[in-house]
């Protein structure tokens, strides 16, 4: 089963067009292996995406570099995967 | 497993195979209005159900429902099994919705994505896409709602099959988007198709491929606006609502650019709970709470169907 301790959701806020294009370029760069829940699309509306753990420091280093803003939206994938497989497990019980 | 569809827990997620005995255990439950429909076999085999609700007649006008394309949105499939169970509890309780019923049938699909769905289970909780292998590439899988035949190929969709939204080598290559095709064709009386996404709290229209408007822009506008109003008045939840490509952002080969291009001029896509602070992985407290209010926009949208023969 696929785990995911230390991947985060981050969520990134372009102000304009050119950021948007900026986090294209970062979709395109496969070896990171994001996932982007949301994809990017008009300035202003929120960009999600899941960075695995070894990915994450370069992200946030493009990130900053360009002046991308962003949260961390989840801090933990795995943990909220833990927590949903307990309830699962409760419930049958 | 439960053993009766009153015992059943709806505010937890299920396997498949707990989804595909609820199923059973409606039909059995209510014999002369939900029947179970296998409508083809996805890629790796698992039988694609659809529900029926019917009240009799032939071939009536149809309202479709679809969730779970997606495989990871599961508060979405969740939702599909509440609903299910509402439909059949409501039914000559509600009158309203009795209505609906003695007029127009409803089809719901609740896995849409049974080989994703279960991938969710078995392997990898984050999975999107179907199962399907592509030649010439080690990766897996087509995004089902760009592989439509609407707007097919355009931009709003990637030609990379290691991308979430590879749109797949042609339209409808994907035999869980091809099978609902041929029943809709077959079927040939529907009149409105809501597909269920999550999340982003969103309710769109078409066109997702293309900026121009659909015709009835303005009636679907309307409808979306009040089906939001009846959503919110529950609990508050706040819901945008508008076309996909204003709203979200381009898609094409999407699932209701198909649908509205058919005919059905009631096609709408929701994108459930929440706005991001769970996403996908929105906690099981919550299907309950997502179900009730989607289902008050759901109403909406079937009663206005009822209401406007066309």
């Amino acid at each position: 089963k696929e785990d995911f301790v230390g991947h985060q959701v981050l969520r990134i806020s372009a102000a304009d067009e050119a950021q948007v294009q900026m986090v294209k370029e970062l979709e395109d760069l496969e070896h990171l292996q994001l996932d982007f829940w949301r994809g990017p699309a008009q300035p202003g509306s929120p960009i999600d995406v899941r960075v695995p753990f070894p990915s994450i420091q370069a992200v946030k280093v493009f990130l900053e570099a360009r002046g991308l803003r962003y949260t961390i939206m989840i801090e933990d994938v795995q943990s909220l995967l833990d927590d949903e497989q307990e309830q699962m497990f409760a419930s049958r019980s | 497993r439960a053993r009766s569809t009153n015992t059943f827990n709806y505010a937890t997620y299920h396997t498949l195979e707990e989804i595909y005995d609820f199923m059973d255990l409606l039909a059995a439950e209510h014999p002369q209005l939900v029947s179970k429909l296998q409508i083809g076999s996805s890629y790796e085999g698992r039988p694609i159900y659809v529900l029926k609700f019917s009240t009799g007649g032939n071939n009536r006008p149809a309202i479709w429902i679809d969730t779970g394309i997606h495989s990871r949105e599961w508060v979405t499939q969740a939702s599909g099994v509440w609903f299910a169970k509402k439909i059949a509890q409501d039914y000559g309780q509600d009158p309203a919705f009795t209505a609906i019923l003695d007029n127009m049938d409803i089809f719901l699909e609740i896995v849409t994505n049974p080989d994703g769905f279960a991938f969710t289970h078995s392997k990898n909780r984050m999975w999107r896409k179907t199962r399907s292998l592509t030649s010439g590439s080690t990766c897996i899988g087509v995004d089902p709602n760009r592989n439509w035949d609407a707007g097919f190929g355009k931009a709003g969709s990637s030609s990379n099959p290691c991308s979430e939204t590879y749109r797949g080598k042609f339209a409808n290559s994907e035999v869980e988007v091809k099978s609902i095709v041929d029943f809709v064709k077959e079927h040939g009386n529907i009149k409105a198709f809501i597909s269920i996404h999550s999340y982003s709290q969103l309710l769109l229209y078409p066109f997702g491929y293309k900026r121009e408007s659909p015709a009835d822009k303005d009636e679907l506008d309307q409808v979306a606006k009040s089906a939001v109003e009846a959503l919110t008045s529950l609990y508050g939840t706040k819901f945008k609502y508008g076309s996909i490509i204003t709203t979200i952002y381009q898609a094409s080969g999407g699932t209701i650019d198909w649908t509205y291009d058919q005919g059905i001029k009631y096609s709408f896509t929701f994108e459930l709970r929440d706005t991001g602070r769970y996403g996908f992985l929105l906690p099981a407290s919550q299907i309950i709470p997502t179900a009730q209010e989607t289902w008050l926009a759901l109403l909406t949208i079937m009663e206005h169907t009822l209401n406007h023969p066309y």
